[in-house]
């Protein structure tokens, strides 16, 4: 048990270093086992180190910050249990215009072998994807239009 | 397997007509006003996938999934709820001989679910048996809920382990 | 103590749907006792109605209309202890075009007689303020400059 | 009374050099990227008003408060971290008899603080006496902290009622 919890551990962190790096264009990520004797014992912190800052406890960023975490967080289990489509409802809720469009930058590469179907308020992320669904309520009922040059609706 | 369309009819804030959403395979946006109905569409694909908690579902019971009407559109209220998605197979993945395989669940006012798998009604575990082997369930990590990252920001060192152990 | 509690409660209840009805354009919220015999053995709910849209309980609502109403809940207490500034830190994260321009209307409305200050990551609330401050690290140290046609940096 | 004007040296993300920024009446936005000190901004007006709990300031202890220097920069971490607050008094609710009344709060390694009132020091208790008749405290409800609304959302309707309760 402690051997597989190892390996999924090594992978998991490997991914979460390279999509932390793709996310904020150059910064590092990278987890920590409170026990490396026996894990199961302690917990496992995250160190994040955005670029051209000092590497720092996780629980120390700004709420954007840890949010970019928490989306690198997710990519890198991605690999470890990979499926053909992912949904995302307002992942960048948080996120400020620079590690949208970073992130919908990544989604692209990504795209080319896995379906993403990406909920989202933000125009640097609609202004990117492939292709647009608008949803939109009149008195209540539900609709949708497809449009790849919406407006991100107001 | 990536889903080629959803056909939500009845469901949630879609009304008596089918609304359909023709997807490729690729990165699509999905955007839209406050409560026009885009978190009902991730429900829906969760409800196919044979959610049974209502709660995540966000209704109160499973009654309250069905179209509860317009007074102002001059609708009724829905008598069921219904969800289709059309998966791609060519990668053979889901174990059923067909290229494209259609997955439906619909919602009855007595709360009494009907499953079907390419049009031929069948069993709740049957069809979960069916989709799993493809790795297609509801509580597969590929669906991420409106809120789950601010949750995600907010989690202990212990929680962090216990995602990882979970997956292994 | 309940004759206080009640008197504060039809304020706030009559604020809540003054402030949410500017906030959707129409719009109207309630607050509604469990228990109105005694309003200390149970608690309240708030029924909200969205414009063209049936009253429902917020519990019900989309993420987003769940944040216009929080937010209209903050306004409406506000007037009960009313102070001469307000500091808000993204209270728009979830909310749509729309929504954070009405908001942004509003706080121009209450401006003329309280102060706000209000951090957000929206263009839309940006282009509304009658003064604008960017922050910006460079370095891991941070910097403030005044600018009113600031772009929402990215 | 509102604020005129925040002053910030060599606390959290401030560096050496005092920030000055002057503020209006009316409405002010404060925007710039994840990570760049605009919620540090409001961890110094609460820190300034003589908020005791460093995890409100999101600081693992007080001497966290205090700027940790920067390689890049080549700076050295700060000796001390300082806020100024000026609010305009001219409508006279600080009792204190001028028209600006200046509020600051400095904290040393030590975990020291020292506060002043218009330049003169003074002890914790009194100035926070002092601003409490002007309503000024770093627990009233005028500071809305970044993730208030979205915890608002999932409030209970007992929770509700404690709020109101509380007000009273
Ligand atoms: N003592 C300190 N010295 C230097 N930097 C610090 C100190 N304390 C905190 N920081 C840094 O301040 C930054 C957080 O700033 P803050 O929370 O104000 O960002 P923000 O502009 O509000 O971002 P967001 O849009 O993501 O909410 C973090 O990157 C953190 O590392
Ligand atoms: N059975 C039903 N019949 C009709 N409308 C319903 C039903 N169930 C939920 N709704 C409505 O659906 C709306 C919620 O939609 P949803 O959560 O999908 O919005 P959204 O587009 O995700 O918005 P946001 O951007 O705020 O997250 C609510 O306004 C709710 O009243
Ligand atoms: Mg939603
Ligand atoms: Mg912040």
């Amino acid at each position: 048990k402690r051997k597989v919890f190892m390996e999924a551990f090594e992978k998991i962190n490997d991914n979460l270093g390279k999509y932390f790096s793709k996310l904020t264009g150059g910064g590092n990520a990278t987890l920590k086992l409170e026990n490396p004797e026996d894990p199961f014992s302690g917990g496992i912190d995250m160190l994040v180190q955005f670029p051209r800052k000092p590497s720092i406890v996780v629980s120390g960023a700004s709420g954007g910050e840890r949010s970019v975490a928490a989306v690198a967080f997710i990519f890198a289990i991605k690999d470890f249990t990979p499926a053909s489509f992912y949904i995302l409802d307002e992942i960048d809720a948080h996120l400020d215009a620079f590690h949208v469009s970073r992130l919908a930058d990544l989604l692209l590469e990504e795209a080319e072998k896995t379906q993403f179907i990406v909920i989202t308020l933000k125009p640097e992320m609609v202004n990117k994807a492939q292709k647009v669904y608008g949803v939109y309520g009149r008195n209540g009922v539900s609709n949708v239009i497809a449009a790849k040059f919406l407006e991100v609706p107001s | 397997p990536y889903i080629k369309k959803i056909e939500l009819k009845g469901f949630k804030s879609f009304g008596p007509q089918t609304v359909k959403v023709a997807l490729d395979k690729g990165f699509t946006a999905i955007t839209g006003p406050n409560g026009s109905g885009k978190t009902n569409i991730v429900d829906a694909v969760l409800f196919a996938l044979g959610e049974l908690s209502t709660r995540r579902l966000r209704a109160e019971n499973a009654a309250k999934l069905i179209f509860h009407g317009s007074e102002k559109a001059g609708l009724e209220r829905a008598k069921k709820a219904k969800v289709v998605i059309q998966f791609d197979n060519t990668d053979g993945r889901i174990p059923v001989d067909t290229t494209t395989v259609t997955v439906s669940r619909e919602v009855h006012r007595n709360g009494q679910s009907v499953y079907r798998l390419n049009g031929r009604r069948i069993s709740r575990t049957h069809i979960l048996e069916v989709l799993s082997v493809a790795g297609l369930s509801s509580t597969s990590q590929n669906i991420i809920m409106q809120g789950t990252i601010t949750r995600l920001t907010e989690i202990s060192p212990t929680e962090r382990r216990k995602i990882i152990e979970d997956l292994v």
